[in-house]
């Protein structure tokens, strides 16, 4: 009967995950091989990045630098991908009855941690896939783009590929990603404890579901479970980055949300 | 922490209809 009970928490969570994300990992890997049909735009120079947003926006505006266009498509998405995250959180079992406190908290440290997770979905070793708007952006334009604006992205690329060759599916990341969410040890939570029951259920429900799933790989679970420090130390990264950007760059404003979600974080 | 999450908290509560997203 625990084994039933973690088998349903895993169905609840995986379907929560189709329900709420627009591109899953099968989507993405449908149109990054080209087996999707539709081939992205590919963005891999000033050139190519200024027809796609001609194309995407009506009209390119040349008084705007690309490392702020790209900066801005970048924060768009990363709202759009905030919002997806916080409603599959609050469709995890359990997580609805937890003080509204402790849910800011949770999101708060835990949406980058979930979307980068994502995003590795989204990249191959050759770029990224954004897909709200049918294009792929070429990691080595990026590396292009001035300081800092270069380094956003380039380690979401390194993570990723240590993060893919686990091959986890669609249904694992769902587990994977509440249990980013349901971390007991983000600071200021005001019940600690009762996040750690919930993790540990959706850690059990995770380990059975790898071993269904993935009857050949028996450390897969000690391995995705590695991976939860280095997302953390990404995000502290990114964070930092973040601020570069503002200190460096008049023009750049930050997204109220995000502003939010930065302030006073590490 | 939800008055200085104000944005958070409206998506915790409301969704992502808010006009503030």
């Amino acid at each position: 009967p625990h084994e039933a009970n973690l088998a349903s928490l895993s169905r609840l969570v995986y379907s929560a995950y189709l329900n709420n994300f627009t591109l899953t990992k099968e989507k993405a890997r449908a149109i990054l091989t080209g087996r999707a049909g539709q081939s992205p735009v590919v963005i891999h120079d000033m050139e190519s990045l200024k027809n796609a947003e001609s194309l995407f926006l009506g009209k390119w505006n040349i008084e705007r630098e690309a490392e702020l266009v790209m900066f801005n498509r970048y924060q768009h998405r990363s709202v759009e991908a905030i919002c997806e995250v916080t409603e599959f959180a609050k469709s995890i079992p359990g997580f609805g009855s937890l003080d509204l406190n402790d849910q800011v908290t949770l999101l708060k440290y835990g949406v980058h941690e979930a979307m980068f997770t994502l995003w590795s979905a989204y990249m191959n070793k050759d770029g990224i896939l954004v897909a709200t708007n049918n294009s792929f952006v070429t990691r080595e334009f990026l590396k292009t783009l001035r300081k800092p604006y270069s380094s956003v992205i380039e380690p979401k690329f390194e993570f990723a590929a240590r993060f893919n060759t686990l091959e986890l599916d669609d249904s694992d990341l769902a587990l994977f990603v509440a249990a980013i969410i349901l971390c007991g040890d983000r600071p200021g939570l005001l019940d600690a404890h009762q996040i750690e029951e919930l993790q540990d259920s959706i850690l059990q429900a995770f380990h059975l579901h790898l071993r269904n799933n993935h009857p050949d790989a028996p450390r897969l679970l000690a391995h995705a479970l590695q991976k939860m420090a280095d997302l953390r130390q990404l995000v502290t990264e990114h964070a930092d980055v973040v601020v570069a950007i503002k200190q460096s760059d008049a023009a750049f404003a930050l997204h109220p949300l995000l502003q939010e979600i930065y302030e006073d974080m590490y | 922490l939800t008055e200085r999450h104000k944005i958070l908290h409206k998506l915790l509560q409301d969704g992502s209809s808010s006009p503030d997203i």
